[in-house]
């Protein structure tokens, strides 16, 4: 782990006194390490470790007994105040229906995660509707489909020959004829460098303005986490993040990026396959699993 | 990196940035760069434009394997499948099916995936689309039992080909991957009785990450992969992965995925790939 490893790095300065320049610059080269190889962007660890660096050189680590520790702690807060510090609650309408659209690159997890939303809505007392706009992948309908009658909440559906737009705006009509609070609309995958299909979020959004735009992101994505969140938030301006698939082994630092490049906070992971593993963002547990 | 005067510092820390960010991995970007580094020495390469063609055969002779895309033997076929959720192994079997099915051969497809919502029919869509048919059972089904009904089934049409869908899993979900190999060990019993060839694709998605090097090697240890399709090479993602987990685990390349249609499909290209690493 990193502690560990800065442990080792600076273990050898114990009993020196004072750290050097060069001991400070094996502890930074050790963060960088640390945070690549956890799938933090590249340009993002260079502009977090420049942060670490000018507060290692200060007093608090300088002069402490225990450098490696004080580090530790350093990196620790960095990454905390990067994570966490903004509110991640959804944004509820003033006059309902709330329209909350997933939105994402293929495969991250927007359906499910669709799915897995509406069943915290319903627990909590609301009457979610889930709206099948992905009109393009191969049975994304069945599969919303399914998820609505495994949880007994309706699924507003116009089939796949219409605009994903016409489909948005039916769901709102069929929200306020069925009593229906909430609508959570699942849209198709789609490539953020994919003009067209991005426009097509724009219309959909234009046309029912949504009070919560959510990016699915997956927790195993690599260095191109940055390009993707910037580019949907650009487009859409997101509300805010669910990050899937984080029951594996895959360290996460795409929620590092993906936060420092939007500062948009991420609301949810998904912890498993199933309709209930979808948790609150906890940022504590994201740093130290970053940090490895 | 043409522009530059000469082979210095800041030209490989130049380098070690497009790797990492094209998710070759910090690992595999210092041994490659520290191999660079040696034969500058032994070779005596001094121009910048020198040293990047010699890189980019390095890369290729990594990455080259005799066996880029798939080839059939005068057999059944059967190829199987597997990889964690979402990389795109559905439509990645459509793709492969419908490659083979324009070629004239027999195809056929088994709906392994018994679990998730809609998954079934997700591939009997592909089916119809296609004109293939698709061995399924109901949803809930042992997935073991339908790729032993499809393995049947296939022997007894004379298909020459028989690709086997298998639901999404991380590699970290050892009950899962349990049942992955069980599938498996039904599919190598079934494949010896009716002389038939077995192959294990891993599929990949390209914008993950370093833990692709994890999942190669869990879904290696339990059913040996014999080769790998990187998916989603549509996008901004580089794919780097590929050179981590051919450099570590050897396991060849052999296609892409570029996109959500059928035709989707091509024959990894080291080449091709290498220079878009870089572009
Ligand atoms: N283990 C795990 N699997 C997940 C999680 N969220 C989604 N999945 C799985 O990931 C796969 C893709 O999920 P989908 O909901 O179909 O993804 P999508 O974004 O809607 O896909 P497209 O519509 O094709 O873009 C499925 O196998 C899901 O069961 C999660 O948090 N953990
Ligand atoms: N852009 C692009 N999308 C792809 C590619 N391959 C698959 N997809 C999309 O990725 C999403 C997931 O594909 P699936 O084939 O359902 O993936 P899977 O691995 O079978 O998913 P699970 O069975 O849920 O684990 C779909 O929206 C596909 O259209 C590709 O090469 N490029
Ligand atoms: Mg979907
Ligand atoms: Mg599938």
């Amino acid at each position: 782990s990193l502690a560990e490893k800065l442990q080792d790095t600076l273990a050898k300065l114990r009993g020196k006194g004072k750290l050097s320049e060069d001991d400070v610059k094996a502890a930074l080269k050790e963060v960088k390490m640390a945070l690549l190889e956890a799938d933090v962007n590249y340009k993002i660890v260079k502009d977090f470790v420049k942060k670490i660096e000018e507060r290692a050189v200060g007093k608090e680590v300088m002069e402490s007994l225990t450098p490696a520790q004080q580090v530790i702690k350093i990196v620790n807060e960095e990454l905390q105040n990067l994570m966490g510090g903004t509110q991640s609650e959804l944004n509820i309408s003033s006059k309902p229906p709330t329209i909350i659209m997933m939105v994402g690159l293929q495969g991250s997890g927007k359906t499910t995660s669709a799915g897995k939303l509406a069943r915290i809505l319903s627990n909590k007392g609301k009457q979610p509707l889930l709206a099948a706009a992905d009109v393009y992948r191969p049975a994304a309908i069945r599969q919303l489909q399914v998820l609505g009658e495994r949880l007994d909440i309706p699924v507003f559906s116009m089939g796949d020959k219409k605009d994903p737009v016409d489909i948005a705006k039916g769901s709102l009509s069929y929200a306020s004829s069925h009593n229906c609070d909430t609508i959570i609309l699942d849209t198709a995958g789609r490539l953020h460098i994919d003009e067209e299909m991005m426009e097509e979020l724009k219309l959909v959004k234009t046309a029912v303005e949504p009070d919560e735009i959510l990016l699915v992101v997956d927790a195993m994505t690599g260095q191109d986490a940055v390009n993707v969140a910037d580019n949907f938030d650009k487009k859409l301006n997101i509300d805010g993040i669910v990050l899937t698939k984080t029951d594996g082994d895959a360290r996460g630092g795409a929620a590092l990026s993906i936060k420092a490049v939007t500062g948009k906070p991420i609301k949810f992971v998904g912890t498993g396959e199933k309709l209930a593993d979808l948790e609150q963002f906890h940022p504590d547990r994201m740093a130290s699993r970053i940090l490895g | 990196f043409s522009g530059r005067s000469g082979i210095d510092d800041d030209l490989f820390e130049e380098l070690e940035e497009v790797l990492i960010q094209a998710d070759v991995g910090v690992k595999t970007t210092f041994a490659l760069i520290e191999n660079l580094k040696e034969d500058v020495e032994n070779e005596d390469i001094k121009e910048p434009e020198v040293l990047m063609d010699y890189f980019h055969k390095e890369l290729k002779k990594l990455l080259q394997d005799e066996e880029g895309g798939i080839g059939l033997d005068d057999k059944l076929n059967i190829i199987m499948v597997v990889g964690v959720n979402g990389a795109g192994k559905t439509t990645t079997i459509a793709k492969i099916a419908g490659r083979f099915k324009e070629q004239g051969k027999r195809v056929m497809l088994a709906a392994g995936d018994t679990f998730r919502a809609g998954a079934i029919e997700q591939l009997q869509i592909w089916g119809d689309r296609l004109g293939i048919n698709v061995i399924s059972q109901q949803e809930g089904s042992d997935a073991a039992a339908v790729a032993y009904d499809a393995v049947q089934a296939a022997k007894a049409r004379e298909m020459d080909l028989l690709i086997i869908d298998t639901a999404g899993r991380l590699h970290t979900q050892k009950n899962l991957m349990e049942e992955l190999k069980k599938v498996k060990r039904i599919i190598d019993a079934q494949a010896a009785e009716n002389n038939a060839s077995v192959e294990v694709l891993l599929v990949l998605d390209a914008t993950t990450g370093q833990n692709a090097i994890s999942q190669a090697k869990i879904f290696n240890d339990a059913v040996k992969v014999d080769g790998i399709v990187l998916t989603k090479l549509d996008g901004t993602a580089k794919g780097g992965i590929v050179v981590a987990v051919k450099n570590e685990l050897n396991i060849p390349i052999k296609l892409i995925g570029v996109g959500e249609a059928a035709e989707d499909l091509q024959d990894f290209n080291p080449e091709e790939f290498i220079k878009a690493l870089f572009s």
